[in-house]
């Protein structure tokens, strides 16, 4: 992408965010573009609260979230939860595909 | 399950961990 140099008169400017996602140096979120107010995505807390909701004992599986986060690419779903996972607020159970929220006792 | 109580408490050390950041 090159940068669109404004022609005749900077009347309106226009900015268009044009969110670059550079997976590769972190890796670890690329889903995570807006900040709120726990620092979390939208939707990485969309993920987090659909985890939380589930009571099962081994948790939520990989299935369920591809499923009611039809929306997110599998690929982005994996990151977010392997986000989560890091930063302690979720723990994977029987396998890696199945997660569970820390603190929903 | 052994397993899962040991996941929950390292991520709930890191989760700690990130909270005293």
């Amino acid at each position: 992408s090159k940068p669109q140099s404004m022609m005749g008169g900077g009347a309106g400017t226009n900015m268009m965010p044009t969110a670059h996602a550079s997976m590769s140096s972190t890796g670890s979120y690329s889903g995570a573009s807006m900040m709120l107010v726990n620092g979390l995505s939208a939707n990485q807390n969309q993920v987090l609260s659909l985890i939380k909701s589930c009571h099962e004992p081994q948790g939520i599986s990989m299935q369920d979230l591809k499923q009611k986060l039809s929306s997110m690419s599998v690929t982005v779903i994996r990151q977010i939860v392997d986000f989560l996972s890091n930063e302690g607020h979720i723990f994977s159970t029987i396998d890696e595909d199945h997660f569970r929220s820390t603190d929903n006792e | 399950l052994q397993r899962i109580s040991r996941n929950k408490a390292a991520a709930l050390e890191r989760l700690a961990g990130n909270q005293a950041l």
